[in-house]
């Protein structure tokens, strides 16, 4: 199975 | 005070088609540089940063960084009402309310102003550093619309590999498989029609296709797009605004659990 991952795992708020 | 003349207002037209599905609300941020946008879709799995650089503009005013949080589909709704031959004026009061969308017909005989109420949106900015890509595909922007398309009616999915071969975009689904290879080539009349692959890496990784597909809206901005990948990073698409700017997305890949 595929998980979707999202933008916050990969860039931080800044 | 701001006020940016736009005099290819069909750009910002095409801007907002190209967004409005994919983010609902966003801050649109003015500065000396230009006026810009980084927003995220609701589910954070795509983002949107558009740059449009002050010195694109043929007037350009502003005078203190602002920050003007609107409603993309209330927005696309005014500019719909502009012209596509229009030169567009964007004009604010600091810490006014609103924001004025001025229209003027080429010919000048006509000018319209429509006044559109600001909205207050926390504002998340995501640092994204500038990075060194494993691979970078520049093809033609219709070409790679037609394949997500075609692709996404087959699967929701799509692998997009890279390697000395050319980019490969796979998807499988229920009723069965579809594997479309893209070969470099130099096309010697037109730089547009080229596809041209640099490569460190052989990357691949797999993205929904239906994100892929909304991002194609910006197809209309450019004759060209490009796909930046690296392992285990989004991928970024990007269409070039002729003189003035880019639009580029970037999408979270699905990873094997």
């Amino acid at each position: 199975r595929e998980t979707q991952t999202r933008m916050d795992s990969y860039y931080h708020f800044s | 005070m701001l006020e940016l003349r736009l005099v290819q207002g069909s750009l910002l037209k095409k801007v907002l088609d190209a967004i409005k599905d994919l983010v609902t609300d966003a801050n649109f941020d003015c500065s000396e540089s230009g006026f810009s946008l980084q927003a995220m879709d609701s589910s954070h799995v795509a983002l949107v940063a558009l740059l449009l650089r002050s010195d694109g503009f043929e007037h350009y005013r502003c005078d203190r960084n602002l920050s003007m949080g609107m409603n993309l589909t209330n927005m696309s709704k005014m500019l719909k009402c502009a012209g596509n031959d229009d030169i567009i004026t964007i004009k604010a009061d600091d810490g006014g309310d609103s924001v004025t969308f001025m229209f003027e017909s080429p010919s000048q005989d006509k000018v319209s102003d429509f006044e559109m109420k600001l909205m207050d949106i926390d504002s998340e900015h995501l640092g994204i550093p500038e990075t060194e890509y494993h691979a970078i595909v520049k093809m033609p922007s219709a070409e790679f619309a037609r394949i997500c398309r075609d692709l996404s009616t087959i699967g929701d999915t799509v692998v997009i590999s890279v390697s000395k071969d050319g980019v490969k975009f796979s998807t499988s689904g229920d009723i069965g498989s579809a594997n479309v290879v893209c070969r470099q080539n130099n096309s010697v009349d037109n730089k547009d029609n080229e596809t041209v692959i640099e490569m460190n890496e052989p990357v691949s990784l797999t993205f929904a296709l239906r994100y892929l597909n909304s991002f194609t809206k910006a197809t209309t901005l450019s004759n060209t797009v490009t796909l930046s990948m690296s392992k285990e990073l989004p991928v970024v698409v990007e269409y070039k605004i002729a003189e003035i700017g880019h639009i580029r997305f970037y999408l979270a890949p699905k990873i094997e659990d």
